[in-house]
């Protein structure tokens, strides 16, 4: 799956 | 959330709280760049403008709400409340960060995920954080001293950088993920703490104790 796109770090 | 991505998050925290306590009770901000922290306001700023457009945890928005605050705060120390402007040091900091903001400007208009200006301002702040230290690096070398709070400070920074390696590992393969930007310009900017560090133990530790009897 493609979760790159979630800027979910900080 | 792993275990590396915890302490690293707590790394980069610890080393904000170092920075204000030790502000705070120096009264003083000696031999702290005014102009990284600057170039860390624009960077959590154009970073988590997603506040207002995804909600992640509150873990998440607790924390990007305090490193805006907190970077916003410390710039205000430097400037106005305990500030440096009649003290000789604030030449030392005397960095061109145009060319830093410049080239993360082109970097993040070249490589991002999405032609929009959330994703562009996103890939921006990563390219700009990665290289947001350096003239704080610069200042340290050309008084060729650094004092324990900005090293504590550096330190603390690095490991931060340090832990979301392991984290990364971890993320692609338990999860997946794999977001070769942040990657990219987090392997950049710890390449920049680790140099500091090796100068600093070359040239502070090693000629201590080349000193000692």
């Amino acid at each position: 799956k493609n979760t790159a796109n979630a800027h979910d770090e900080l | 959330m792993n275990i590396f991505r915890i302490l690293g998050d707590l790394s980069h925290l610890t080393s904000i709280i170092i920075l204000l306590h030790t502000i705070n009770t120096n009264k003083s901000t000696t031999g702290i760049s005014l102009k990284t922290q600057i170039l860390y306001v624009i960077v959590f700023i154009t970073r988590y403008l997603d506040l207002f457009t995804k909600f992640i945890s509150v873990y998440n928005t607790l924390m990007k709400i305090f490193f805006i605050i907190s970077s916003v705060y410390i710039v205000y120390l430097i400037q106005y409340k305990y500030s440096q402007k009649h003290m000789v040091k604030q030449d030392l900091d005397n960095f061109k960060v145009e060319y830093l903001l410049a080239g993360s400007l082109l970097a993040s208009l070249i490589f991002n995920y999405k032609f929009t200006p959330l994703e562009i301002l996103w890939s921006f702040s990563l390219w700009l954080e990665s290289v947001a230290i350096l003239p704080q690096l610069m200042m340290l070398t050309r008084t060729g001293e650094a004092d324990m709070l900005t090293t504590n400070y550096i330190f603390c920074l690095g490991l931060y950088r340090a832990f979301y390696i392991p984290n990364w590992f971890y993320r692609y393969f338990a999860e997946g993920h794999f977001d070769k930007l942040a990657v990219f310009t987090g392997l950049i900017q710890t390449l920049l703490y680790s140099d500091f560090f090796y100068i600093y133990y070359k040239n502070v530790i090693q000629a201590r104790s080349s000193k000692l009897p």
